[in-house]
């Protein structure tokens, strides 16, 4: 199966009902 | 025959290797390493509406595992992230850059099941390197299948070392080891050489 | 050469050993056993501004792993305390009074580490007792070095049993092992003998 299938927005995060934790500047200490 | 000494060398440097995380190599995905989930394109989380929590004795909302499990370490049965159906992608950002070299699929241990099977174990399944979040198909690292009736931890090693480095990888799950609903992934890591 | 009944038994209590929290010694310091951090002094925790938590895509604040990480037994890569420069000060509240007869420092290993390379590990430290909380100069209980070529997990021993027992004890890490910017504390352990 293609991942291509971009069917849903690709940002996923948005609605999710869970914390979600990105790295915005670099790994962390 | 081995001497008294001999043996306790044996253990020992199991033991050491067992506590550096049972494979001795970094693993970029880790979360508190710095690796983070970015998406799972399609896949949709498997809601058992089971877990319920509850605040005074007022019900909240169902909990369900998230994807960043599958980038910690606790693997303890429910510890899994399950998405609906057998075909399910996760796309991780590594802590930084590297050439992967192997990736490690962990599953609980079928002696652990309550069920008795691990049918809800990924099998086959296959690992892409993205130049960029929202590429659709990327380089296609390896494709692997998980085997029911090995080791919880199995250690897949990438044919030809990619002379591009990734930050970013996709792990693309093929089909699962039967079960109906769901699949469930456990713990996901990725190992590699970092740019100089 | 020994039998295989022998081997068994090398195991097993390595093994054994291993399951109590690696050494066999209580650590009054664990913060599920009753110890806490009181304070940090005037060392500042490290902020890089870059684990971004989000809710329903809204950001929500920077993490930063605090203090009390270091009294905790996760030592997975990141689950450590940082605090700015080479010189810290952890002041800790144990479980209860002892005369302390050693300490355990752990930090990740080497092959663990993303960079390679361990340079934000503490290398020369000191533990005082104190009396209270605020006390500006307690006993010094023993000045040590933290190995980064070692075991990922040293213990050090007091030289000298000291008469008085101490709830309190400060840590005093006075440098590392070469990081310009920060220190990581892991874990820091306490053992000793409970007043009768």
């Amino acid at each position: 199966p293609r991942s291509g299938d971009l069917c849903c927005p690709p940002t996923w995060l948005t609605w999710t009902p869970y914390l979600v934790l990105s790295y915005v500047n670099g790994p962390p200490p | 025959g081995i001497t008294e000494a001999q043996a306790r060398a044996i253990v020992n440097n199991a033991l050491k290797l067992y506590s550096q995380d049972k494979t001795g190599l970094v693993d970029f995905a880790l979360e508190s390493g710095g690796g983070s989930v970015l998406s799972t394109r399609c896949s949709e989380t498997y809601e058992t509406k089971t877990a319920l929590l509850s605040l005074f004795g007022v019900p909240l909302w169902y909990f369900s595992q998230s994807p960043r499990v599958v980038i910690q370490p606790d693997i303890h049965p429910g510890n899994c992230w399950a998405f609906r159906g057998a075909q399910g992608y996760l796309v991780v950002r590594l802590s930084m850059a590297v050439h992967p070299t192997a990736f490690t699929l962990e599953h609980i241990p079928k002696a652990l099941s309550p069920t008795g099977n691990i049918t809800s174990a990924p099998k086959d399944f296959a690992v892409y390197g993205l130049e960029s979040e929202y590429q659709e198909e990327g380089l296609l690292l390896g494709q692997f299948t998980y085997d029911q009736d090995g080791e919880s931890l199995q250690m897949f090693h990438v044919l030809k070392r990619p002379e591009r480095a990734f930050q970013i990888v996709e792990l693309r799950i093929l089909s699962n080891w039967g079960h109906p609903e769901y699949t469930c992934l456990y713990r996901f890591r990725v190992h590699g050489e970092p740019i100089k």
